[in-house]
């Protein structure tokens, strides 16, 4: 892996003193490489290494015993670092329900996201309801209905008819109205240059007054990830990222593009297609995960 | 773009870029820009806005070197699609636009709803089944999926249907349980319809970065793949590292989805493909 390809050219440095300038270059492109074949964005693996290198020439590495190994551990802190924090918080709306909207392209996990968020509150004792406001995918609606039956969660539904800024504005109500402490809108896949979905999802936006808007990402995506969620981004202002399937083998880079280029935290994670599997976002693992 | 330029390891660099951000991947980024190197070399390249299209044309190459691009259904006998893929790539509703496309050249067609795991995903195949004028086979949820492609399969048979289109569960490629799982079916389809010709294509979404190697890899392994379906390239994603695939595994991308409705089904060009990853 990367390890032992930096130990390989840090070793050169033995006895010494110095690494050539040609050696660092050649660390910073096994690193990139690295960040490549993860998925990393190139652009956002271009940066990281930039930042690496500042360290790499510092006395921290060209002063130690094993330098390669220096260099590893600065790899990963970096990482580590820019993954954000710890976190499987929602935020709270001062005047309840808080409504967490569900965003992102299509097949990335939304709809059994928002199952397993709902099944989340519930256990931590909230009154969750889910809103089906997708109405475009044949049968969307009942897989929600479905999530909603063996969770014993309600699904607000207004059939595929009505239009999806209506269904969520018609769930707020009904979410105030049955003392819901929590709704959480699914909404239908879409690509972020369709422009007209995109409004829609702005008009539910202003409707309902999310207090998260949650971008769902599945952790295979590659390169493109970074230009999905800097759209997505720019026209809602996200709370933050659900990165799921990691229970596949994807090294997962696109979490740390997508984090770069948003700045917003990884709240959550999908292990699985059980509705338990909700995980919180750990940045120390997901960066040697990326690492490989 | 690149017509006016000196052709240095700077522009080697900046295509190098391009076919990354395409998904090509390092690997096979650096082996198109090898080929390229040598071709300017040999043929005594000067003009810069020449690299382009020489570099689709090595695409081009890598895409269609194996013996079974396109697809045909085979007159007078039963043709099988069985489609696998990771969760939410676009089987069910790739099933639905092939069925669409072959039910209306006048074919008879069966589809075969075997993923009985996932909530609601006989009634979204059974809805495209509507839409596409198309029968279906399903059962019960949770019932066996090797049940129903039993069932379908007999009926196909009986039927003397043209083609038979089989939807399986979304699963990860490293979930061994699931892969055996997919092996047991092909078992059962090649027990039950010897006389068919059958066809298993790996959807990928055109979004899914390298992982797409490991997929092409695992499914491979568990099944006996014959193509690709490549959807959702509609998007902004390019899905360049079918080219990877296909370099590695010989394996052709079929047919591409270019987004939701049931005519958004293409058959797959590739130099099309070559020339729209600069794009
Ligand atoms: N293995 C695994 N599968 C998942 C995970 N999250 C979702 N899935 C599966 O991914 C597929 C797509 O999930 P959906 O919830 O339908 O995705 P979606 O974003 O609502 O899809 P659209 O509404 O069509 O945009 C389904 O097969 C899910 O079971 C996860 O964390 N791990
Ligand atoms: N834009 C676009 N969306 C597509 C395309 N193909 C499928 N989709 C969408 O992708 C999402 C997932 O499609 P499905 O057909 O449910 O995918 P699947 O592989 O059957 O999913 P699972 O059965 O859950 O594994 C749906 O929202 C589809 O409408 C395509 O070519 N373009
Ligand atoms: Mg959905
Ligand atoms: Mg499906």
């Amino acid at each position: 892996g990367l390890g032992e390809r930096l130990q390989d050219i840090f070793s050169k440095l033995k006895g010494k003193g110095k690494l050539s300038e040609a050696d660092v270059n050649e660390a910073l492109r096994e690193i990139r490489v690295a960040l490549l074949e993860a998925d990393v964005n190139y652009k956002v693996a271009k940066d990281f290494a930039a930042k690496v290198k500042e360290r790499a020439v510092g006395s921290e590495v060209l002063q130690s015993l094993t330098p390669g190994q220096q260099v590893v551990k600065i790899v990963h802190e970096e990482l580590t670092a820019l993954m954000g924090a710890q976190q499987a918080k929602l935020q709270v709306s001062p005047k309840p329900p808080t409504v967490v909207l569900m965003v992102g392209l299509q097949g990335s996990g939304k709809t059994t996201t928002s199952g397993k968020i709902a099944l989340w509150l519930k256990g931590q004792g909230k009154r969750p309801l889910l809103a089906a406001a997708d109405i475009y995918r044949p049968a969307a609606i009942k897989q929600l209905e479905v999530l909603g039956e063996k969770t014993d969660i309600p699904v607000f539904s207004l059939g595929d008819q009505v239009n999806p800024v209506e269904i969520a504005t018609r769930a707020l109500e009904h979410a105030r109205t049955n003392g819901n402490d929590y709704l959480i809108v699914d909404t239908a896949g879409r690509l972020h240059i369709n422009e007209e979905l995109m409004q829609e999802l702005s008009a539910i936006r202003d409707k309902t007054n999310p207090t998260e808007i949650l971008l769902v990402v599945d952790a295979m995506a590659g390169q493109d990830a970074v230009n999905v969620a800097a759209a997505f981004n720019e026209q809602l202002e996200i709370s933050g990222v659900v990165l799921t399937k990691l229970d596949g083998d994807t090294r997962g880079g696109a979490a740390l593009s997508v984090k770069a280029v948003t700045g917003k935290p990884i709240k959550f994670t999908g292990t699985g297609e059980k509705l338990e599997a909700l995980e919180p976002f750990y940045p120390d693992r997901m960066a040697s995960r990326i690492l490989g | 773009i690149f017509s006016g330029r000196r052709i240095d390891a700077d522009l080697y660099e900046e295509l190098e870029d391009i076919l990354i951000q395409a998904d090509v991947g390092v690997n096979t980024s650096l082996a198109l820009t090898e080929r390229l190197r040598k071709r300017v070399k040999e043929e005594k390249i000067a003009d810069s806005s020449q690299l382009k299209p020489i570099l689709v044309q090595e695409m081009t190459e890598m895409l269609t070197a194996n013996e079974k691009n396109g697809f045909e259904l085979q007159p007078g006998r039963l043709n099988i699609l069985i489609m696998v893929g990771v969760n939410g790539a676009g089987k069910t509703t790739t099933i639905g636009k092939i069925a669409s496309r072959y039910s209306g050249e006048g074919k008879k067609v069966l589809l075969a709803a075997a993923d009985t795991f996932r909530a609601a995903a006989t009634e979204q195949l059974s809805e495209w089944a509507k839409r596409a004028g198309t029968d279906i086979i399903r059962q019960g949820e949770g019932a066996d999926p090797g049940a129903v492609v039993f069932d379908a399969c007999h009926s196909a048979v009986s039927r003397k249907c043209d083609l038979l289109i089989v939807d399986t569960a979304g699963r990860l490629q490293n979930k061994n349980n699931l892969m055996e799982e997919l092996k047991k079916i092909g078992k059962i389809i090649a027990r039950e319809a010897p006389e068919a010709s059958v066809e298993t294509w790996l959807v990928l979404d055109a979004g899914t970065g390298q992982n797409a190697i490991s997929q092409a890899k695992l499914f491979g392994e568990a099944v006996f793949l014959s193509g690709l379906v490549l959807t959702k390239l509609d998007g902004t994603a390019k899905g360049g590292v079918v080219i990877g695939i296909a370099n590695e595994s010989k394996l052709p991308v079929k047919m591409i989805g270019v987004g939701e409705g049931i005519d958004d089904l293409r058959e797959f060009d590739a130099q099309e493909f070559a020339t729209a990853l600069f794009g």
